[in-house]
């Protein structure tokens, strides 16, 4: 159940 | 040149083994400040980064910074050959497409050498801001591993919910449900079984069991485990690597649909 999110959401390319 | 020397060699092979089910190819960075990887697995859903310092080796050499893509199954393959008790060196010259193993037993009486093949890996390298985390909890490792473990036969997603009441880790599937809490527990005898929560703020997020139990491959490296939570942002699960780094799993969490 739910969405699962993905890490790229969360942090920005470096 | 690069070359790198670790006496206790076995901490190199538990550190590939709680890697290589998650990422199947990575870059390792070599520079001054040490060995290093970040990661991302197939889906990028979670994400893994190794530091080991260069001041925890025996002899660390590095003339200039080096990225060497590797295939994990197959340095895992390499690591392997090598005995718990021997002492690794790796080693790459400046502008070869490969890396050298070498492992030497305690006693000096046995040297081998594997020679691995580099890749060029396309690899997107993230920024990780510190933060503040609303909860943080440090437990025995072992223990979290078989919360997981536990849990993975009842449903597919973890539920973590911490409050003053301790932290509950929940799950539910076809054949029924399971709540797990732990208390705070500072007063034992030996420090690597206390359970301590710091929280700042409640806390609860949902994640998949399938990555955090492949987390758990790290339990050997350390005796505690620390998570780390707040609300809309990926956990952090670290395990300290004996004095010389870390491995951090960053895992981004399920949402409601």
């Amino acid at each position: 159940p739910g969405v699962q999110l993905s890490i790229t959401e969360f942090y920005r390319s470096s | 040149m690069f070359e790198l020397r670790l006496v206790q060699g076995s901490l190199l092979k538990k550190v590939l083994e709680s890697i290589k089910d998650l990422v199947n190819d990575a870059n390792f960075d070599c520079s001054s400040t040490g060995f290093s990887l970040q990661a991302m697995d197939s889906s990028h859903v979670a994400l893994v980064a190794l530091l080991l310092r260069s001041e925890g080796f025996e002899h660390y050499r590095c003339d200039r910074n080096l990225t060497m893509g590797m295939n994990l199954a197959n340095m895992a393959k390499m690591l392997k050959c090598a005995g718990n008790d021997d002492i690794i060196t790796i080693k790459a010259d400046d502008g070869t497409d490969t890396v050298t193993f070498m492992f030497e037993s305690p006693s000096q009486d046995k040297i081998s050498d594997f020679e691995m093949k580099l890749m060029d890996i396309d690899s997107e390298h993230l920024g990780i801001p510190e933060a503040e985390y609303e909860a943080i909890i440090r437990m025995p490792s072992a223990e979290f591993a078989r919360i997981c473990r536990d849990l993975s036969s009842i449903g597919d997603t973890v539920v973590i919910s911490v409050t003053k009441e301790g932290v509950r880790f929940s799950a539910r599937g076809d054949i029924g449900a399971a709540n797990i809490v732990c208390r705070q527990n500072a007063t034992v005898d030996k420090p690597e079984d206390a359970t301590i929560i710091e929280m700042q703020e409640p806390v609860t997020l949902t994640f998949a069991l399938r990555y955090m139990n492949s987390f758990t491959k790290a339990t050997p490296l350390a005796e505690q485990v620390t998570i780390s939570m707040s609300s809309d942002l990926p956990v952090v699960v670290e395990y300290k690597v004996a004095g010389m780094g870390y491995i951090r799993y960053y895992l981004a969490p399920k949402i409601e649909e």
